[in-house]
């Protein structure tokens, strides 16, 4: 699975993801990437988000709508993702990711799976990682 | 405002032999779509630009590097959403085209729906004029070999990714 969140100069969000699904899935066997509110969600309130991993846990907590509520509720994007991740293990025991971006461009990830390939662009600077702790920057 | 872009690249036991690929891919969509920002473009524009260069770039689960169901046939799900007046549209399990977050775009902005499936999908890609392509060229030798696996031990999904204890899409 692949997404992208991010906020324009005239403070609009959008969020997008895309998947190939699962090997040997079962036909017709549909994930969280296609489901609003799961596999993304925004609002210009608020901020964007897209999620990656077990679509069926990803959907149960509708895990994209949760990161929006958490920001709503006064949490940043960092905290939210955290938060949101956190939520899903404990309800569920879902493992995935988030990306987050909030209407004022401040950025957040997180991830329980042992990687998740991520990078992030904002004011010229580049950073992105794989591996838990990972966060490497350089200029653009 | 300072416009920022945010890219995953999918959450799960990354091999090895695809860590820096996926690392640099990442970064290629964080770039393109940063620049669409940059140069005073929309999110929209950003995300759809940056998804796209994901689901070419065959070491992502999208696009070109999907994975075959049971029976050996490639279905894709795709969203895409804007902010300002929460307009959305996804397509899923669709099948023969490059790039499904174009599809699901045009969803959102040619037709009154939400979600289009299936056969509607991909009859909807083909009266927007969408070309068709083959299996073949979205499907890696990687993930051929990964299906054959399946069919030859007759894995189910839940067991191998919760033996590996990192299942994902």
């Amino acid at each position: 699975t692949v997404g992208a969140v991010a906020v324009d100069c005239h403070g609009n969000v959008a969020c997008a993801t895309s998947t190939g699904g699962i090997t040997a899935k079962r036909v017709g066997r549909v994930g969280d990437s296609p489901i609003i509110g799961s596999g993304a969600y925004c609002d210009n309130n608020y901020g964007a988000a897209s999620a990656t991993g077990h679509g069926e846990n990803i959907m149960k907590v509708t895990l994209s709508r949760h990161v929006l509520y958490l920001i709503q509720q006064g949490l940043t994007p960092q905290a939210a993702a955290d938060k949101s991740i956190e939520y899903m293990f404990e309800r569920v025991k879902g493992t995935g990711g988030v990306i987050v971006v909030g209407n004022k461009g401040d950025i957040g990830y997180n991830f329980n799976t042992k990687r998740m390939a991520w990078a992030s662009l904002k004011c010229n600077t580049l950073k992105y990682g794989l591996n838990p702790g990972d966060e490497f920057v350089s200029d653009f | 405002l300072q416009p920022a872009i945010v890219i995953h690249g999918g959450a799960w036991a990354i091999p090895d032999n695809f860590a820096e690929a996926s690392k640099l891919g990442v970064q290629i969509a964080a770039k393109i779509g940063y620049k669409i920002l940059h140069s005073g473009g929309s999110a929209l524009d950003a995300v759809e630009a940056a998804v796209c260069s994901l689901e070419d770039d065959p070491v992502f689960d999208a696009g070109r590097g999907s994975t075959l169901n049971e029976i050996g046939e490639v279905e894709m799900d795709a969203v895409i959403m804007e902010g300002s007046e929460l307009r959305a549209g996804s397509v899923a399990a669709v099948q023969n085209i490059r790039n499904p977050v174009k599809l699901a775009r045009l969803v959102m902005e040619r037709t009154d729906h939400c979600v289009l499936v299936g056969k509607g999908a991909n009859m909807f890609a083909e009266e927007m004029g969408i070309e068709e392509v083959s299996v073949d060229s979205l499907v890696t030798d990687s993930a051929r070999h990964d299906w054959e696996h399946y069919k030859k031990f007759k894995v189910t999904v839940n067991e191998f990714f919760c033996s590996r204890g990192d299942p994902h899409d």
